[in-house]
């Protein structure tokens, strides 16, 4: 919140939008901003009327550069959008940076994104440091519902919730890392950096960084699945296969590879395989190992085709792993398991586990 | 006067950003060591961006500056 709770002391607030963007039709304009008042309006009692002559509690416009706030915008990207919290005269008000490309679609700038983020500010959120919330500052594209837990809590907090809510399913809070719970969904390396997949997030480990850093799944791959089930690097192809539901993609580097997503039976897993628990690629002998409940199967990345004599039971080959896999990673000549809180380290040498420790150890908890 | 050298460019960047955002008292141009100041408030930003707080512009900082973002500052108090 702003200091003092700043907040508007009347549910039933006014709004006008004084000029538009040459970059959408009008009618998507208007469709954005009434779209992104009804985000808030669904969790409050707060309704919008819209105004279209006279002074409004948020006065909406797009300008560039000095625009007339002493606040100036700096041309494309940068800074987006700024709004004011509740008040007097530019109290709500909201303004966007007409140097940028704003757009409906995923690609920048989405203008509902920004006018829900700002239209918070306008109704007296401050900034999340959540990187799932809405009020976080930093733009980010992703489809689904808007506001998060943290989202809910802050504007609830101000003006309390909606009488006849609207059963609204908020993103969970990010995942803490040194949560002692914590179970991993998936955990690939990829050029050097190991990524961690937990819900809608990925941690990044890289050498250099002591600090892991967390991401949202779509901020940087919009287009794959928002969970991911499994994902393994083929350093020999320079990709990583992420897995989720019946799909998989390829990425090289950060980048998606054109032609994915494709079906997992291509690789040879019958049909009523519907989902990998863990991948993991043994460099030493350039097999894949995918782990479906209790069984896995082995993938000769070479030929492109599943090894013969799979499925084979994890019990039995991997003495000491007698539970379903969540993920599995090969380092340092060892094979990590992990399934809930617990991350076991298998050795091929004296083939069996030899070390159970925590989840949130391999995040330096 | 002389070209501008790559962490020329940074300072500039992280300056701008954090007198915009972190009510950075302007004027401190020129000082090629981190004033305590500028030091503290790199370290409000990492703070808030849960990046590891040093006090120094490392890259991680300075990428998080260049993103695009909102216009309104991070720092309550400073509204």
């Amino acid at each position: 919140h702003f200091p003092r709770d700043l907040k508007w002391m009347t549910n039933a607030i006014t709004f006008r939008i004084l000029n538009y963007t040459p970059d959408l039709k009008k009618s998507d304009v208007d469709r954005a901003i009434r779209t992104a008042l009804n985000v808030w309006a669904d969790v409050t009692p707060l309704t919008f009327k819209k105004l279209y002559q006279g002074n409004a509690d948020i006065m909406i416009s797009f300008g560039t550069k000095e625009h007339g706030d002493h606040n100036p915008f700096d041309g494309p990207d940068g800074l987006l959008a700024h709004a004011y919290p509740p008040g007097q005269g530019i109290g709500g008000d909201t303004h966007f940076d007409e140097d940028e490309h704003w757009t409906k679609d995923s690609s920048t700038y989405n203008l509902f994104i920004v006018a829900a983020h700002e239209l918070g500010h306008a109704l007296g959120m401050s900034h999340s440091s959540d990187p799932g919330a809405l009020m976080y500052p930093v733009y980010s594209y992703a489809t689904g519902y808007p506001l998060s837990v943290d989202d809910i809590n802050g504007i609830q907090a101000l003006y309390g919730p909606n009488p006849d809510s609207k059963k609204v399913q908020p993103k969970p809070d990010a995942p803490t890392k040194c949560d002692p719970m914590l179970s991993f969904d998936a955990v690939t390396e990829l050029r050097g950096e190991t990524i961690i997949f937990k819900d809608e997030y990925y941690w990044r480990l890289h050498p250099q960084m002591p600090e892991p850093e967390q991401t949202l799944i779509k901020s940087t791959w919009p287009s794959i699945s928002k969970k991911v089930d499994a994902a393994y690097e083929n350093p020999e192809k320079d990709l990583v296969i992420i897995f989720s539901g019946i799909r998989m993609w390829a990425l090289n580097g950060y980048n998606l590879v054109d032609g994915y997503p494709k079906y997992i039976h291509k690789l040879g897993l019958p049909k009523k395989i519907r989902k990998v628990d863990a991948a993991v690629h043994i460099k030493d002998t350039g097999k894949t190992l995918l782990f479906t409940e209790e069984e896995y199967w082995s993938y000769d990345e070479e030929t492109g085709t599943m090894d013969t004599g799979y499925p084979r039971s994890i019990e039995e080959d991997f003495p000491g792993m007698d539970d379903e896999v969540d993920a599995a990673v090969f380092q340092h000549g060892y094979l990590y398991f992990f399934h809930d809180h617990l991350q076991y380290e298998y050795s091929y040498t004296s083939r069996k586990v030899i070390r159970i420790m925590r989840t949130n150890s391999f995040l330096n908890c | 006067g002389p070209l501008r050298s790559d962490d020329d460019d940074g300072w500039f960047v992280a300056e701008k950003y954090l007198r915009r955002l972190y009510g950075l008292s302007p004027g401190l141009r020129g000082a090629r060591t981190s004033s305590s100041e500028f030091q503290t408030k790199i370290k409000e930003m990492q703070r808030f961006f849960k990046l590891k707080v040093t006090g120094n512009l490392d890259d991680n900082t300075l990428d998080l500056m260049k993103e695009p973002r909102c216009g309104v500052p991070d720092v309550a108090e400073y509204n």
